[in-house]
């Protein structure tokens, strides 16, 4: 069964991203199949694993927008430089989707909907999906900082939203309004949905970051992850190479932590 | 005659709200009227100024959708510790905007017409508008990292767009993007937009970042700062104070980079 993953948080800047990316090398590197989905039209995602979006001759919007029965996945999915892990990228035609199709009738669905073919128990054949062996265990979904249409696409899709946060003065406050929106998703859309909270960019020697760290434990208790990532120049490099952080720089500080991280994470979703 | 600045940058955290608010605060040191305007749904600036955006009986929302021919500009302009530094406060409700307005016909210009009455020589009696001895010298735009509806507000609004960048590996590429829009706002709404650019969050120490920051001053020349803003943990403490950076702190780095980069900006700008 599918397991997917909202990589979620309308604040600019706190590792979505970078989390989405890391988290999904981990999952790979354990052995699950994993896909990376790229829904951020600034498509940074799709750069770090190595590839020009502007370049690319299909992505996910032609995947959401597409009107064919059987959708031609082996040209849309690429690879990466991690056996198990491929990416389903994304583009500026994102922002497109993001400002125009909030108004159409139950246009929340349809990422659930476009990604159901490699949900569920389905085998495509190799011939007419060459890059999908079988059906993936975990899918990322990498959102843009907003809690517009692609986020909501993006809530109604998952089984989890995972959230990272800075440990700043006003990152709570942007936290619970997220939440708000996934109670909404849960009330409409996706009763199933659950989410989980981890302190990413953090600054281990700073007062105040230790100060909000521990009142954001406190206040989220059982959904906060207890390894917050802490700074490392190295995950700012690891894009230029077009690789995860844990190939890139396996011995870094933050490919450790990213580990301990998934392992976690794993934790909270396979304990449901 | 007023100077209108936008804020923009659609890639997240990048510091466009800790810019705008410094910057303006600058600007009212050193004795000009300056008026700053949240234009971002998760109203940072206004809390960093230290309002609370669900607190205030009207915002910029008001105005914007407000049907009245004289709009109470009394009751939306709030203060700040700095005498000469207005705050025309934003809230939840702008979210509402970017994602309905950019349907409607001649959208781009409702910001630009909403401030004309303190952007022209209106010289406003101080009855009607207590908060307001006359209009401002300059007013200043602070953006969400998208470039919707809000940002096409703003760019049609303005007389500059003031773009703060990281000196990171894919920042020119999302530059690019912003100016292919600045270009697109310059001839469909506001031919008169010029815009600037300056090197945020800059880690001096990093390689990397060097070199960045080499081939964006080479690649925008005339168009760049020449002082860059480098990180300064006292720029995450002043929000909590609600206070800008040169009062919380007036002795760090940070202030003084902020106040130098406000002249060499006021250079740019006064010299055209
Ligand atoms: N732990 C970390 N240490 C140092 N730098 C980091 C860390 N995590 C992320 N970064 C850097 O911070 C910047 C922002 O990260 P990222 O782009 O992943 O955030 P995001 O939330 O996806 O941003 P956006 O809201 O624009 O989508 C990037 O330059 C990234 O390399
Ligand atoms: N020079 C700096 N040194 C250290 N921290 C900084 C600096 N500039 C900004 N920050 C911090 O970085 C974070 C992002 O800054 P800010 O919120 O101003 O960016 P933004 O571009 O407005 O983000 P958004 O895209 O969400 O609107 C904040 O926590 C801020 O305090
Ligand atoms: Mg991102
Ligand atoms: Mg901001």
């Amino acid at each position: 069964m599918t397991i997917t993953l909202a990589i979620s948080n309308q604040k600019g800047g706190v590792a979505k991203t970078t989390s989405c990316f890391a988290i999904a090398a981990c999952l790979a590197e354990k052995g699950y199949r994993t896909l990376a989905v790229d829904l951020d039209p600034q498509a940074h995602l799709t750069m770090a694993a190595g590839y020009d979006p502007d370049n690319l001759e299909k992505t996910v919007v032609d995947l959401l927008l597409g009107e064919d029965e059987q959708p031609e996945w082996g040209k849309v999915i690429q690879k990466t430089t991690l056996e198990n892990l491929h990416l389903l990228p994304g583009d500026l035609r994102l922002a497109h989707i993001e400002r125009q199709f909030g108004e159409r009738e139950n246009y929340e669905f349809l990422l659930r909907q476009t990604l159901s073919p490699i949900t569920s128990s389905f085998q495509p054949s190799e011939s007419t999906y060459p890059n999908l062996i079988s059906a993936y265990d975990y899918i990322l979904l990498d959102c843009p900082p907003s809690l517009g249409t692609l986020t909501i696409l993006a809530l109604t899709a998952a089984n989890w939203a995972v959230v990272p946060v800075q440990a700043e003065y006003f990152a709570s406050r942007g936290l619970l309004r997220l939440l708000d929106v996934v109670e909404k998703v849960q009330e409409h859309t996706n009763p199933a949905l659950d989410y989980v909270i981890f302190v990413a960019m953090y600054d281990s020697r700073n007062r105040i970051s230790q100060r909000v760290f521990k009142e954001i434990q406190q206040h989220f208790e059982e959904k906060i992850l207890p390894t917050p990532i802490r700074l490392d120049t190295r995950l700012r490099e690891s894009p230029i190479a077009g690789e995860p952080i844990i190939l890139y720089a396996p011995r870094t500080r933050a490919s450790q932590e990213y580990r301990t991280l998934t392992d976690e994470l794993l934790d909270q979703i396979q304990s449901k």
